[in-house]
């Protein structure tokens, strides 16, 4: 238990790559995206095939903010009001931001808020 | 999230990082992992960006993110972004958004665009130092040539450094974390330390992807809030992401 108090550190690894054993879960997917596509669809292949996993972390998030915001008002925000921003976002982001929602059946809010996350996360 | 960009000795660089997200976003106490960490592992995806069926830039991303955290533009540049936790921080961009002033930039359009857009190292450089953001951060940018690897510390609206490789100087990596590197990291989490001693001890004449990933292995550069590792070269245009795992003993940060 007293590895977990800091400053925790193990001896410098070494031969680690190839990945493998415990510290390595799985390889990445390849997707292309094509720019040539209009923006509302040039994500539609990713997001059919990822829908479940995105649905799963934006219900995941959802939980959180139930959690701190008992009364759902946070997420009726979102739902709600953070749609309306979609349109000043520039050029491409905003149709593409519509299509991934579309195709994955998560709502808009939910889908700008995931995109936005860096942001209101640096405090 | 940690970050580096080393040379070795034939002038060749390395661009590599830790992608490390989800800190305070639910603890899972009976698995000992972070929740959104553990659900953002399975939404990590490659991406090739093409236009005429050529290759415009390869990224690792999140199914669902239109933005850009990490990416090469083969045979120009490598670029990734760390957070950087300010008072002056993102919400305050939003609230700017919001009320309407909008001259700033989302930090993952920024890159995005750089990425699509930026036709050498200094011109990405030059882009991530100066463009108005939402939110502070930092900017890892790797190049294809000798010296070309710097850490660019930005507020929401300056360019606070710029920390260039200088390998002549035996500044033959710049490494970065989440804090500026003109100040201790906070005590409870300084990845920097053990990250700079494995580098130390790998030494340029031996530097190499598979060395640095070596170096992102070890706890606590490796700890429960790492989603993916992500290996680029810029000159041969290489990208490639292993999803990862920190199984106990590890630091939940």
């Amino acid at each position: 238990f007293a590895q977990y108090v800091p400053p925790y550190t193990e001896e410098c690894r070494t031969n680690m790559y190839p990945p493998a054993g415990p510290t390595y879960k799985s390889t990445v997917a390849w997707y292309t995206i094509d720019l040539d596509t209009p923006p509302y669809k040039r994500w539609n292949q990713l997001l059919s095939d990822k829908k479940a996993e995105l649905a799963m972390l934006n219900q995941v998030i959802k939980d959180l903010a139930n959690a701190f915001v008992p009364s759902g008002k946070l997420v009726d925000l979102v739902d709600k009001k953070l749609p309306s921003l979609i349109e000043t976002f520039p050029s491409p982001f905003h149709d593409e931001l519509k299509g991934i929602a579309d195709v994955s059946g998560v709502p808009l809010g939910e889908v700008l808020l995931f995109n936005i996350f860096y942001e209101v996360f640096t405090v | 999230c940690t970050s580096v960009v080393a040379e070795d000795s034939a002038g060749k660089l390395f661009h590599a990082r830790n992608m490390d997200f989800g800190l305070f976003l639910g603890w899972d106490v009976k698995n000992h992992t972070w929740v959104v960490t553990e659900y953002l592992r399975p939404l990590v995806v490659n991406l090739d960006f093409q236009k005429g069926n050529k290759t415009v830039f390869k990224s690792t991303s999140f199914a669902g993110y239109v933005g850009m955290l990490t990416g090469v533009k083969p045979g120009v540049f490598s670029v990734t972004m760390n957070e950087r936790f300010s008072l002056d921080g993102g919400y305050i961009g939003i609230i700017e958004w919001i009320i309407g002033r909008r001259d700033g930039m989302w930090m993952s359009f920024l890159m995005r665009s750089v990425l699509e857009n930026a036709t050498s190292y200094d011109d990405a450089k030059n882009q991530l130092a100066t463009t108005k953001l939402l939110a502070p951060a930092y900017f890892i940018l790797g190049g294809n040539k000798s010296g070309q690897g710097c850490v660019i510390t930005r507020s929401r609206t300056t360019s606070l450094d710029i920390w260039e490789i200088d390998a002549k100087q035996s500044q033959w990596y710049v490494l970065e974390t989440n804090y500026d590197r003109w100040k201790d990291p906070f005590f409870l989490d300084d990845r920097r330390t053990p990250a700079m001693k494995c580098l130390n001890q790998t030494t340029q004449a031996k530097i190499s992807l598979e060395k640095i990933y070596d170096v992102l292995s070890t706890k606590p550069v490796l700890n429960k809030l790492t989603v993916y590792t992500t290996l680029m070269e810029a000159s041969e245009g290489k990208l490639e992401s292993y999803i990862r795992d920190c199984p106990n003993p590890c630091m939940p940060w």
